[in-house]
């Protein structure tokens, strides 16, 4: 039996919502530590890795481990049948052929619950090791999906660069070029603004502009996100939940 | 021109 409740439904439309549109089949593996799910996007250029841990639930069994196979397409128009503020509880059995999700209103007494079915979906999952990364940035959610946003507009790849202290993103494109430079900085004041770059090796690397675009719809997620980048494996991009986290791993482009 | 590599030619496959 799982009944994981969600002290607002808000966060796991955020969830989802943040990466939807990349992938649309997820096989979500429930535990009794929590809720993880994989996926690649068709293209297989993208991997996505969600994690959510126990504490980020109001409440949380799952007595034992349990598989939901979900499209989300399908799910996320559930989940806009609830209100933000509402808790949401996903209720599912041992050997489940849908899942339950449970909307309540404690204010106004309203109840509303959904069942979707659920899919056998073929994906095997896996095995992410720690990687060795070149450079590790953190830097506001919404500073990052804005240059991504405003390069994207002239160019299907964005280039990354980063040195010692900057960090340079470039576009160029049919109709011009574009660049934005960022440089580490610490608000004392406002600690959420802060950039931070930690540099063992440059990386000169080019990404497809429209993975770019997906990973920043994570940006609901999370105010901070945390990029760490290598020449020599996929680019990890991750959004933190209070306990668990949203990953992207993007493969880079590559000169031939 | 850059080619796109894939998650595979990193993680293996899937």
């Amino acid at each position: 039996m799982l009944e994981a409740k969600f002290a607002e439904a808000s966060l796991f439309k955020r969830i989802i919502d943040g990466f939807k549109d990349c992938v649309s089949l997820v096989n979500f593996q429930c535990k009794e530590d929590g809720i993880i799910a994989q996926a690649v996007d068709d293209s297989r250029v993208l991997l996505v890795s969600l994690e959510i841990g126990v504490e980020a639930f109001q409440e949380y069994r799952c007595d034992h481990p349990v598989t939901l196979g979900m499209d989300l397409g399908s799910l996320s128009k559930i989940l806009r049948c609830g209100n933000n503020s509402d808790t949401l509880t996903l209720i599912a059995d041992d050997k489940p052929d849908s899942i339950l999700l449970l909307f309540e209103d404690t204010q106004r007494e309203r109840i509303a619950e959904y069942s979707l079915k659920l899919m056998d979906i073929d994906a095997d999952f896996l095995k992410i090791e720690d990687l060795q990364y070149d450079t590790t940035l953190m830097m506001p959610s919404t500073e990052f999906s804005k240059v991504v946003k405003d390069l994207s507009q002239l160019t299907d790849s964005i280039n990354i660069m980063v040195t010692k202290e900057t960090i340079k993103f470039v576009a160029e494109g049919e109709i011009g070029t574009g660049s934005v430079i960022l440089k580490p900085v610490m608000d004392m004041e406002k600690p959420a603004e802060s950039i931070k770059l930690e540099m063992d090796q440059p990386v000169d690397l080019t990404f497809g502009a429209k993975y770019l675009l997906d990973i920043v719809k994570g940006s609901a997620l999370s105010d901070r996100i945390g990029i760490r980048l290598s020449s020599e494996a996929p680019a990890l991009f991750q959004f933190d939940l209070s306990s668990g986290f949203l990953q992207f791993f993007l493969a880079p482009k590559f000169n031939d | 021109q850059k080619r796109q590599t894939s998650i595979q030619d990193f993680f293996g496959s899937s």
